[in-house]
C-alpha cells in the first residue's frame, strides 16, 4: 500500500505487510503515532508496538494487544482496523480526541510474531510462540498460560505438545516477557485490553481461581455497557463475565497477571464467530467485527478515562 | 507446509455434565490428534474440534456411541484454507 488510506482493510496481511503498515502509518502521522519496539520474539522478530500520544511525559496509559494466538486472524486484523481508527477519529471524534488528550494507547498488533509468520508459511492452524521445548519434540508454548498468575495451575497443560502447554516457567516466552517488562517499567498503564477470537466473550479476571475480584461490580458493569454496545452495531451477541464462571478454569492468563499487578480495567475479548468457520473467519467479516468491537473498546477506554484511580 | 486435507471440524453440542466430561475424556486420547478450537466447559457452551481424516471414524462412534450431538461445521478444512490463500492472492494484486 502508498498510504493508509489506500492499505487494504478487508483482506488478511502478511507480517511484513503489516509491519509495513505500521510504518506507514508513523511516517503520516508521526505528531501522533510512534513505533516502539519492546524485545525480540524467539526467532528474533522485532516485537513492535505503536503508542499514540498527543504528548507529556507518563501519562496514564491504555493497552491493547492482538494476536497473541496466531492462527486466530481477524485479530490481527482488527488490530490494524484500529491504528487506522484512531489517527482518523482522532480531531474529529469527540470522545476519542478527549482520550487522547489525557491518556496514551498502546497497541501492539502482531503479539506472536514467530506463529504469525508460521501460520502464513507452514501450518494455518498454529497458535502457540515457536519456542523450543527441551526434551520434547513438539514446539511452542501457549503465551496465554505463560503469565505469572496462578502459573502451572489447573487450566493449563504440563504437555509440550498440548495447545495450553504452560512453558517451563513463567514468562519464559520472550513475547510474554517483552510485555511483563514493558508494562513494569511504564507504571501507569490504567486499563489492558487483550483480543482474541472466537466464540464472543468478553471476559474478566480471574481465570485461575474462582474467587472474585475485588472490583468485580465494577468490570461487570462495564462489561454490561461495553456488550450492550458493541451489539447495538449489527446484533451480534456476547456473553460477559470472569474467564472461569463464563468458559472454564486457565491458569497463567494475561489478564488476571495484569490485574495483579494494579491494573483495575483488565479484559480479554474473543471476537466474532460467524457461527459456520471459527477463527477461520471470511475477511469479509474482518471489517464488520473491528467495528463492532471498536464500540465496546470505546466503552472500556471512555470508563478508563472518566475513572482515574 | 502442513495440509488439512479431508480434515473436518466438528461442533459438538453437550446436553450435560456427564457428555462434558465425555468430552474431556476425548480431549486426553493423544492418539487420535485432535486439535480442540474450543475446549468443552459447560453443557451450553459447544465445543469445537479440528479431526484429522484418519480419526474421523473413531471420534464420530465415540460421539454416537455416548449420544452426544455433533454437527460438521467445516466439511474439508483444506478447501477453506485454500479459499482463504487465494483471496489474499487476489486482493494483493488488485
Amino acid at each position: 500500500a502508498l498510504s493508509v488510506e489506500t492499505f487494504n482493510y478487508a483482506t488478511y496481511h502478511t507480517l511484513n505487510e503489516i509491519y509495513d503498515f505500521m510504518d506507514l502509518l508513523v511516517a503520516e502521522r508521526p505528531n501522533l503515532v510512534s513505533k516502539i519496539e519492546i524485545g525480540y520474539s524467539t526467532e528474533g522478530l522485532p516485537l513492535n508496538v505503536l503508542k499514540f500520544s498527543t504528548g507529556g511525559p507518563n501519562r496514564p496509559a491504555i493497552w491493547i494487544d492482538t494476536g497473541i494466538h496466531s492462527r486466530e486472524w481477524v485479530t490481527q486484523a482488527t488490530g490494524v482496523w484500529f491504528a487506522k481508527k484512531i489517527i482518523s477519529d482522532y480531531g474529529k471524534d469527540e470522545s476519542l480526541t478527549a482520550i487522547l488528550d489525557k491518556m496514551d494507547i498502546f497497541l501492539e498488533i502482531i503479539t506472536n510474531p514467530d506463529g504469525f509468520v508460521f501460520t502464513h508459511t507452514q501450518n494455518r492452524m498454529w497458535r502457540k510462540t515457536r519456542s523450543i521445548n527441551a526434551g520434547s519434540s513438539c514446539r511452542g508454548v501457549d503465551p496465554n498460560r505463560n503469565w505469572d498468575a496462578g502459573f502451572g495451575g489447573l487450566g493449563s497443560s504440563r504437555n509440550p505438545c498440548s495447545e495450553t502447554y504452560h512453558g517451563p516457567h513463567a514468562n519464559s516466552e520472550p513475547e510474554v516477557k517483552a510485555i511483563v517488562d514493558f508494562v513494569k517499567q511504564h507504571g501507569n498503564i490504567k486499563a489492558f485490553i487483550s483480543i482474541h477470537s472466537y466464540s464472543q466473550l468478553l471476559l474478566y479476571p480471574y481465570g485461575y481461581t474462582k474467587t472474585p475480584v475485588p472490583d468485580q461490580k465494577e468490570l461487570d458493569s462495564i462489561a454490561t455497557a461495553a456488550v450492550t454496545a458493541l451489539s447495538s452495531l449489527y446484533g451480534t451477541s456476547y456473553r460477559y463475565g470472569s474467564i472461569i464462571t463464563t468458559i472454564y478454569q486457565a491458569s497463567g492468563g494475561t489478564i488476571d497477571w495484569t490485574y495483579n499487578q494494579g491494573i483495575k480495567y483488565s479484559f480479554t475479548f474473543e471476537l466474532r464467530d460467524a457461527g459456520r468457520y471459527g477463527f477461520m473467519l471470511p475477511a469479509n467479516q474482518i471489517i464488520p467485527t473491528a467495528q463492532e468491537t471498536w464500540k465496546a473498546l470505546m466503552v472500556i477506554m471512555e470508563h478508563a478515562r472518566d475513572h482515574p484511580y | 507446509t502442513e495440509v488439512f486435507v479431508g480434515h473436518q471440524v466438528l461442533r459438538i453440542s453437550m446436553a450435560n455434565e456427564a457428555q462434558v466430561e465425555k468430552m474431556r475424556e476425548l480431549e486426553t486420547m493423544d492418539h487420535l490428534q485432535l486439535d480442540f478450537w474450543a475446549s468443552p466447559s459447560h453443557p451450553e457452551r459447544p465445543v469445537d474440534v479440528r479431526v484429522p481424516f484418519t480419526s474421523l471414524q473413531a471420534v464420530k462412534v465415540f460421539l454416537e456411541q455416548n449420544n452426544i450431538q455433533y454437527f460438521i461445521l467445516i466439511k474439508d478444512l483444506q478447501r477453506l484454507v485454500d479459499d482463504e490463500k487465494a483471496q489474499m492472492v487476489r486482493q494483493r494484486s488488485r
